[in-house]
Parts: structure tokens; sequence; C-alpha cells
């Protein structure tokens, strides 16, 4: 069995706009876990989150019950997200998808603290 | 923390498990022990 990592996961600081994605995150997996799994989390969770704030305003604007909107779940869903590590200086190193946490933390973190990550839509979508 | 999301997430066969908390206290272990 895989060790477990413990993860905070914050949006980018230049890249990200404070009212698009503010939410600190704090997330366990385990260390096989890769930067690729990390992303389709976040991808996931971003889209449901998203999709419940809309179901919630429709309820507020309509004063029923609305449903949950699948397209634009679909929509959200396939945002893709771009993992970023700080490194000395100030920088931010654009973590590799196939990367294991586990690889992560031996090589760029190396301190017994949960792994600090951020996030930012990818570029080139 | 009160509440703890359970997400398991799939690539490659590979499946692996994240669960997310809304606070750091109570939910990461290498915070309780500072």
């Amino acid at each position: 069995p895989s060790s477990e990592i413990e993860l905070i996961f914050c949006p980018h600081p230049l890249l990200v706009n404070n009212q698009q994605y503010s939410q600190t995150r704090y997330v366990k997996t385990t260390a096989n876990a890769t930067v690729d799994h990390l992303s389709k989390y976040l991808a996931l969770r971003i889209a449901l989150e998203d999709s419940q704030s809309e179901t919630q305003a429709n309820r507020n604007m309509e004063g029923e019950p609305g449903a949950t909107s699948n397209s634009s779940l679909q929509d959200v869903s396939e945002k893709q997200f771009t993992i970023y590590i700080s490194t000395t200086g100030g920088q931010f190193s654009t973590l590799n998808g196939s990367l294991t946490l586990e690889l992560v933390n031996e090589k760029f973190w190396k301190v017994c603290k949960p792994l600090e990550l951020f996030y930012a839509p990818t570029q080139d979508q | 923390p009160e509440e703890v999301t359970v997400t398991d997430i799939t690539i490659n066969s590979l499946t692996v498990t994240f669960r997310e908390a809304f606070v750091a206290r109570g939910f990461f272990r290498s915070w309780e022990l500072e």
C-alpha cells in the first residue's frame, strides 16, 4: 500500500483571478497519485461546485428547485488545469503530468510539511 | 473537520482516492504535531 501525502492546493497567485477560484484546498491522497490525477480531480471538483452554484442560483431566481445542467457540467469538467510548485526566488515550476506526488515531494519539497501546490487553468485552452 | 469529501479518480487503470476537507486542523496529521 502506498503512503499518504498531505497537500495544500492554492490558486496560482499570478495566473488566477481572485474572483475566479479563491479556495485553498486541503487534500490527502496516496503517494502513487500523479499530477494528472490531481489535475483531473481539480477539474471534477470545480465542475461540481460550479454546477451546484448554478443550481442554487436558479432556485433563488425561480423560487423553485432547479435542475443541474448536465451540459454545463460537461463543459466545465473538460477544463484542464496546470499544476505548479513554488521554487526558490519566488518562481513557479510547471509539474509534468506523469510525475507521482511521491516524486514531487522528494524532488521539490523535501520538508516535513504538507506539500504546497498551485493551480491555474491551462493556458492554451 | 466536520466534513470530508471523498473522490476516486482513475487514469490508465490506476485509481487513487482523494479526500478533501474545508479546514486543515483535525485533518492534517503533520499540522497537529506542530
